[in-house]
């Protein structure tokens, strides 16, 4: 359905325009890279089933190969960035202080407790579709920290934003349409979403107006 | 039930 392309299309943008922002710009100021991180731990534990050949399309397919090798690629990026721009990679790290054990060992308990069945592709895919909600969170909260972004890292956080935002109306059609209800992407869509509201906000208000991302 | 449902989402 047209919700689910948008959202997958708006996912790719947002990966595209966070590798070109690194690219062209030879620096990471305002991103984090524990963010990154968690992404590739996200992809990494739910896509596992790419290892068991039951593949439900090449377009699915070819999307999770493209968010794990991406995801792998911009932490690569980044940590190149430590030769190349050391100063910008020493801004970053100083910035990037939020404790993602705290959002990993939640997340592993959650994921034990709301699963669809006690297997270990299943526990991971469990975890990682909780991890994802709450991924963002060293980026928005290095964000709060520093006040301001360039309009690049908020164009990618809106478009990421946006992805999960796009897939709520997706289950709506997909509940009416073929009567499923996937109850834990479900939920953990909403917080995701949810915890991107602010941003949307501040995004709408000031970006979309033309004025720079700068906190009130 | 929920345990049928297939992963085809990203």
């Amino acid at each position: 359905n047209i919700f689910r392309i948008l959202a997958d299309l708006s996912h790719l943008a947002s990966i595209v325009i966070l590798l070109e922002t690194i690219r062209k710009a030879r620096q990471i100021d305002g991103i984090s890279l524990k963010t990154q991180i968690l992404y590739v731990l996200v992809f990494c534990t739910r896509y596992l089933d790419l290892l068991t050949f039951r593949w439900t399309s090449l377009y699915n397919t070819l999307m999770k190969f493209f968010f794990i090798g991406t995801s792998v690629y911009v932490v690569k990026l980044m940590q190149d960035c430590k030769l190349t721009n050391p100063v910008s990679y020493k801004d970053m790290m100083f910035r990037d202080t939020f404790q993602i054990k705290y959002l990993l060992g939640p997340c592993a308990l959650l994921a034990l407790v709301f699963n669809y069945k006690f297997t270990v592709l299943e526990l991971c895919w469990s975890f990682s579709i909780w991890l994802e909600s709450v991924a963002i969170l060293p980026q928005l909260f290095m964000l709060s920290r520093s006040g301001k972004a360039s309009t690049l890292t908020t164009h990618y956080i809106f478009a990421l934003g946006l992805y999960r935002a796009l897939y709520i109306p997706n289950w709506i059609w997909r509940y009416y349409s073929e009567n499923r209800l996937e109850k834990l992407s479900i939920f953990t869509g909403l917080l995701q979403t949810a915890l991107y509201s602010d941003f949307f906000y501040i995004y709408y208000r000031k970006v979309m107006k033309g004025r720079g991302f700068e906190l009130p | 039930s929920d345990e049928a449902l297939t992963h085809d989402e990203l």
